[in-house]
């Protein structure tokens, strides 16, 4: 929905923040922190990502080899519920001393920060106007960090609640919870043991969710192919007869996870956040 | 969820390895005290209120 890349610029501890400050004489100084924090005011899903020129890099951080320019890119990737209004800060040091080992010119050290939920109003939309670098301003430098905010309004890629009782379930339904009665007085094992209940309204989710475009899972590698899963489930409270001692006494038993309370789409175990709460 | 999976998980619940025959003159004397009964309703209303978050 929105994308915007801010410059920046890296300064180690040990140099004065002022610009035209060249970098090269504190490359090797000593560690750099690198924390990227923002104020998440928004809920949803946030991401970052810290990509540089180099080695590519698994997810269990920089290899100890020293990194080659344009072999490919470093990857570190934080996916944070964010269900409330807070400071989220992510130590990127580990991407930001890989970049200065980097052999100059250098490309730019690229920070991607990602907010997906659904309904994201125009309080995410806008967040950019809240973003600023020291350098903002200043004239673009080669090799300046950027930093990437991206948000991503998936409203139309959820579930639809229930489905239409009158509407058949076709290929093209959207997911949505259907419901499907389960008799436990037709089951022949449930006969003389299960009391209560006779039966219950366990439901189902039906339907396809809608997939991102194309140019989408571009953006956000990191989406895969949504499935309309069971994303809220509550327990099923049974009264069954139990043999103790020679004699049958009746008992009570909840099973978790029986009944479907709400159906979402999905990407690889990853829920679409729900709505803020008032 | 079929029939079979809810076996499944009443057995596990309850710790046993079969489906329990029980004797049908047992079955007809039976009778479910009130306080059972009252914490079948409670878990029942329970159920209805929490959600659990799945997957």
């Amino acid at each position: 929905r929105f994308s915007h890349s801010f410059r920046g610029e890296a300064l180690p501890p040990c140099c004065p923040r002022s610009h035209g400050q060249g970098q090269a004489g504190c490359a090797h100084s000593g560690g750099v922190k690198g924390p990227l924090a923002f104020w998440d005011s928004v809920g949803g899903c946030v991401r970052a990502t810290v990509q540089g020129a180099g080695a590519e890099r698994g997810p269990r951080g920089p290899s100890q080899s020293p990194p080659s320019r344009g072999a490919g890119s470093l990857s570190c990737l934080r996916l944070v519920s964010a269900h409330e209004s807070g400071w989220k800060v992510f130590d990127v040091t580990e991407a930001v001393n890989f970049w200065q080992q980097l052999s100059q010119p250098r490309p730019p050290l690229l920070l991607q920060v990602s907010v997906q939920r659904e309904h994201l109003g125009p309080l995410a939309s806008g967040a950019h106007r809240l973003v600023r670098f020291a350098s903002q301003g200043a004239p673009a430098g080669l090799g300046e960090p950027q930093l990437e905010l991206h948000t991503l309004d998936l409203r139309d890629y959820g579930a639809q609640g229930d489905c239409d009782p009158e509407a058949p379930v076709t290929e093209g339904t959207r997911c949505c919870r259907q419901e499907m009665y389960i008799d436990l007085q037709g089951m022949k094992w449930a006969e003389n043991w299960v009391l209560e209940p006779p039966g219950f309204l366990a439901y189902e989710c039906v339907g396809t969710c809608q997939q991102p475009p194309e140019a989408l899972a571009i953006k956000w590698p990191f989406l895969g192919p949504r499935q309309c899963i069971a994303s809220e489930t509550a327990s099923l409270p049974m009264i069954v007869s139990i043999k103790e001692g020679g004699r049958t006494r009746p008992q009570v038993v909840s099973l978790p996870n029986m009944r479907v309370q709400k159906c979402s789409c999905a990407s690889d175990g990853a829920l679409v956040p729900r709505r803020l709460q008032p | 969820m079929t029939g079979e999976q809810l076996l499944g998980s009443l057995l596990r619940q309850l710790q046993l390895s079969e489906v329990p025959v029980p004797d049908r003159v047992d079955m007809e004397e039976l009778v479910i005290p009130a306080q059972v009964r009252a914490q079948y309703v409670a878990l029942l209303r329970r159920s209805h209120g929490d959600r659990s978050r799945g997957k």
